[in-house]
């Protein structure tokens, strides 16, 4: 299926047409074709379907197909968006292009308010907030007191919750952020602009004739 | 550490680097 590479083009299931996807994302044709050369490799790591299941996004994240990780799954779930358990080929390009350089910073504010709105509520609530903290501590094998924990989620939370009603809504989000650049770092990045540099072979497996 | 913005801390989480997806 979408694991052989042919010149007989049979297409996976969610397969999109990148004349489309690039019309609809910060994308241009050819770096659509060539996310597709990645999206291959990483579709066909484990379960060679041509789908990205969530072994095949946490190997391909972490070298280990079996670690688990809260934001990895946040970042899994929130790229399948039929939410079916499996990234598609469409769903793998208009979630990237959010982490694009030319995307709008406020498509990147609003994918990391939803993000960290663990439970989908809408709000980001200081419990989530304490849960997420935990979870980084947990990862990188660091060590901080309660105390030390509590403090952080509350003084980062009384400088975001400026209604000070106990949660972080979408605008409080936009504001924060704002005041801090640096929390959208890793929604850009800079490797998206030059994607084709990555993998030249999209030109050899290209269906458009001028891309 | 009390100083540290919570966000800030979770944004190091390696989870969210989708950058290693790049990686060859």
């Amino acid at each position: 299926m979408g694991c052989v590479r042919s010149r007989h083009i049979k297409h996976p299931p969610g397969y999109e047409d990148p004349v489309i996807l690039a019309a609809e994302t910060s994308f241009t044709v050819s770096d659509v074709e060539a996310l597709y050369e990645l999206f291959k490799k990483l579709s066909c790591s484990i379960i060679k379907d041509g789908l990205i299941h969530k072994e095949e996004f946490q190997l391909a994240l972490f070298r280990n197909s079996n670690k688990e990780n809260l934001f990895a799954d946040r970042i899994f779930d929130l790229f399948d968006l039929k939410r079916n358990g499996v990234i598609e080929f469409g769903e793998f390009v208009r979630s990237l292009s959010i982490f694009h350089p030319n995307t709008p910073e406020a498509e990147k504010i609003a994918f990391a308010f939803r993000l960290y709105d663990l439970r989908h509520t809408g709000f980001i609530e200081r419990e989530e907030l304490k849960e997420m903290v935990l979870a980084l501590l947990n990862e990188s094998d660091l060590y901080l007191s309660d105390d030390v924990v509590e403090t952080i989620v509350d003084k980062t939370f009384s400088q975001a919750d400026t209604k000070g009603d106990g949660k972080i809504d979408p605008e409080e989000w936009a504001e924060f952020v704002k005041r801090n650049p640096s929390l959208l770092r890793n929604m850009t990045l800079p490797y998206l602009k030059d994607i084709t540099m990555g993998f030249p072979s999209f030109v050899m497996n290209s269906e458009v004739n001028d891309a | 550490p009390a100083l540290m913005n919570a966000f800030e801390l979770i944004s190091t989480s390696q989870g969210l680097n989708l950058g290693t997806l790049f990686e060859k």
